[in-house]
């Protein structure tokens, strides 16, 4: 480890120090010094506590803070694994882990699956799908009938549901992206395999000797 | 068309699946 503590980074660090979180996910030393600086600027811009909260994530997202959104929202919940209503920064790391390029499809899925398992039940039903869909429609341009709603519904129940429960359990989430690879797209952000070159002041903040890690 | 798209397919154009914009670009 570098030499003493810089002022407050100790105090977002806590347990969680780079070289331990590198040793848990896809990213080097330095890129989980990086996604710090990221991490410092979106936790600081509501309140200044090292933590980022619900307002902060969608401000990030949005730019916007008047925004309120279920897939933000969800996304965030989905972060927040300690359940606090906060994400920390190891929560940070571990869950953007999950969209680098280089991890296993498998991971992916499972957090897609958890993303659209609204209810948390265990299974994507279809209201939930539903709700989804009408978020999506109330945020954007596009305008559908009920009728076409439905329609859309009893198509991709029809394809994903193989045994038409009406609701898409993991083997089935499973069989239906594999047929349809591009729902996975979401899953992966290219900008994490540049992540030190989006932020480089990491190296003037780094405490860490890389060849020691 | 929206109709020809199945559901997940539209869901996954919300902007607050977006996670790119976290990183400001």
């Amino acid at each position: 480890m570098g030499c003493g503590p810089s002022k407050g980074r100790r105090q977002y660090l806590g347990n969680e120090d780079p070289v331990f979180l590198a040793s848990q996910t896809t990213f080097s030393v330095s890129e989980v010094e990086a996604l710090f600086e990221l991490f410092k600027t979106i936790s600081s811009s509501v309140i200044d506590d090292g933590l980022i909260n619900k307002e902060e994530f969608v401000l990030a997202l949005f730019k916007n803070r008047t925004k309120e959104n279920l897939f933000a929202s969800r996304i965030f919940d989905l972060f927040d694994v300690k359940h606090r209503g906060v994400i920390d920064f190891g929560d940070f790391v571990r869950s953007l882990h999950i969209f680098h390029p280089n991890t296993p499809l498998e991971d992916k899925i499972g957090f897609s699956f958890k993303l659209y398992d609204l209810d948390n039940t265990g299974f994507i039903e279809r209201k939930g799908v539903k709700q989804m869909l009408l978020a999506l429609l109330g945020e954007s341009e596009m305008k559908l009938a009920d009728e076409a709603i439905e329609m859309i519904l009893d198509k991709t129940f029809l394809e994903a549901d193989i045994n038409q429960d009406g609701k898409i359990d993991m083997t089935e989430w499973q069989h239906f992206v594999s047929k349809n690879p591009s729902l996975l797209k979401i899953m992966t952000l290219p900008y994490l395999r540049d992540i030190t070159t989006a932020f480089p002041s990491f190296v003037f903040n780094s405490e860490v000797d890389e060849d020691a890690a | 068309q929206p109709v020809a798209m199945n559901a997940f397919e539209l869901i996954s154009m919300s902007k607050g699946l977006n996670l790119e914009n976290l990183f400001g670009t």
